[in-house]
């Protein structure tokens, strides 16, 4: 029951990508980008948003604690 | 500076590893950072590009969150200031999670860099031509509506909402609307062959404003 909800899920989000693809697509002429489905068609635009772009803004301040330095000086303490 | 240019095929010699898969990771700045570390080498040291390793700098680049976000300049900025040298996926593979460090001094082997630049070129990307005839570049834009990209000039279509690292290969100058090659890290089933391409000069898509060049 739940697989076939997903897949009712899957099939509306793939719908609604296959809609946006053809608006894409009227804006386009001859040499500019051509949308299609592909491997995406099935995300939401959050979905793909979460798995596939990112924040690239610098994390200065969040520093790893288990970062290579942090190994070196235990292996130096170690010795 | 020549009409055209393209890494994948200069001089009848590729200097770009194969296309890469983030997959389900938000480590692209990771993924463009060894990316240009591999042609760079490959380019300075006349030889094949090197697979290197990301998942390297997914665990150990300080200052950034792993899959969860980073920032190109700042990986460049860990590799030449700790002089810890990119070692190879096969030493250290790819896992598309945020792990712990795991690099030891034994597998030291390795690409190091020596220098990098960031910088904006909005409004004079004729200069990012001039730099691409050194090599590849790694550019940070807003890729929102790239996901069903599959050929084509992208010249529309995009806002400045910075989310996503790639790496420029080359440019084509010869036809109407004159290109940047942009290597992706979606896998090689997306857009051409894992690559698309972006109109020049009008800082489409925020290309121009986060351009990183980098030396071994």
């Amino acid at each position: 029951h739940n697989q076939s909800n997903e897949l009712h899920f899957r099939f509306n989000i793939f719908k609604e990508n296959l809609y946006r693809i053809e608006k894409l697509n009227q804006q386009s002429n001859k040499s500019s980008a051509w949308y299609g489905v592909n491997k995406f068609s099935d995300l939401t635009p959050e979905e793909f948003k979460a798995s596939y772009l990112t924040d690239l803004k610098p994390h200065h301040g969040v520093l790893k604690a288990k970062g290579y330095v942090t190994q070196t000086e235990k292996l130096y303490s170690l010795n | 500076i020549p009409k055209k240019l393209d890494w994948r095929d200069f001089k009848n010699q590729s200097y770009v590893s194969a296309v890469k898969n983030q997959n389900g990771c938000g480590g692209c700045w990771a993924f463009s950072t060894a990316e240009l570390v591999e042609s760079m080498y490959s380019i300075q040291k006349h030889v094949p590009p090197p697979d290197l390793s990301v998942q390297e700098v997914i665990d150990c680049s300080m200052y950034n969150s792993g899959c969860q976000g980073g920032d190109t300049c700042t990986a460049m900025q860990w590799l030449v200031d700790s002089h810890v040298p990119l070692v190879s996926d096969a030493v250290y593979p790819l896992t598309d999670t945020s792990e712990n460090c795991n690099l030891l001094p034994t597998s030291f082997t390795g690409v190091k860099v020596s220098n990098f630049t960031c910088q904006s070129y909005m409004g004079n990307e004729y200069d990012m031509l001039v730099l691409l005839s050194n090599g590849p570049l790694t550019v940070s834009v807003d890729a929102t509506l790239w996901a069903n990209y599959q050929g084509g000039i992208v010249q529309h279509h995009c806002g400045n909402t910075i989310n996503h690292a790639v790496v420029i290969v080359g440019y084509d100058t010869t036809g109407d609307i004159p290109y940047y090659i942009v290597r992706n890290s979606w896998g090689p089933d997306f857009g051409i062959n894992g690559y698309l391409h972006v109109k020049i000069g009008e800082n489409i898509c925020g290309i121009a404003g986060h351009v990183s060049t980098l030396y071994v």
